[in-house]
């Protein structure tokens, strides 16, 4: 899994 | 951005809109946990911190500062304004909320993706948000009586959790590496924790009555 992702969600 | 994640902030939105007009219009918070809403706008400070760090795009910066500044203005209403700070059931909203923020700290300090700062203080925002209505429920369990504006607050915070849940199904479903586990188990948890008062609320809703909730 990539965690590395920019957190988009609120 | 999907169509259930889209719907899932407008909702979640909705519910801020519908509580601010309950209180601006009534001029009152009854039936409001100020607990609960401390408590958010804990979990709003504490995950909006990347605001300044990472930029997503407007309308990730536009929503994340509607949530904080409507978050702090109701905690504030609830706590200064001189009239709807008398309707506060100071009496009913005794849940012990410190406990949830202790117990969300320690879990994030234990269950975090990154042992940095930021990261941190974002699993602790998912953690005290997963329990954060808490409060707010056992308040509404202990008066009764809900009015129309609180059930619909509560209608649509559950409604917001829900559309978040069939948004990660559909990005896990189309996206090759989407796995999130803390913020897609703390939000099950959370979503839940709904489940009692949805019963009630549909119960209330099918048979046309007033929304009641069972001693």
């Amino acid at each position: 899994g990539d965690v590395d992702d920019a957190k988009d969600e609120l | 951005m999907n169509i259930f994640r889209l719907a899932g902030d407008m909702t979640h939105l909705l519910s801020i809109l519908v509580l601010l007009l309950k209180i601006y219009a009534t001029k009152s918070c009854s039936g409001i946990s100020r607990k609960t809403q401390e408590l958010y706008a804990i979990v709003f400070v504490a995950r909006y911190l990347d605001l300044f760090t990472d930029f997503i795009s407007v309308y990730n910066t536009f929503m994340k500062v509607v949530f904080i500044a409507s978050s702090l203005a109701i905690v504030w209403c609830m706590r200064f304004h001189p009239m709807v700070r008398r309707s506060y059931d100071r009496e009913l909203d005794t849940f012990r909320h410190y406990f949830l923020v202790g117990a969300s700290f320690a879990l994030a300090l234990i269950l975090h993706e990154k042992f940095t700062v930021q990261e941190i203080f974002w699993a602790f925002s998912i953690y005290l948000e997963a329990v954060a209505i808490l409060p707010q429920l056992v308040l509404l369990q202990r008066s009764g009586n809900v009015d129309n504006l609180t059930g619909q607050y509560i209608f649509f915070l559950g409604a917001y959790r829900a559309f978040y849940i069939l948004n990660w199904i559909y990005r896990y479903l189309t996206e090759p590496h989407f796995t999130r586990w803390i913020a897609c188990v703390s939000g099950v948890v959370q979503t839940a924790l709904y489940a009692d008062f949805f019963y009630y609320y549909f119960i209330s809703w099918k048979n046309n009555s007033k929304l009641k909730l069972p001693a």
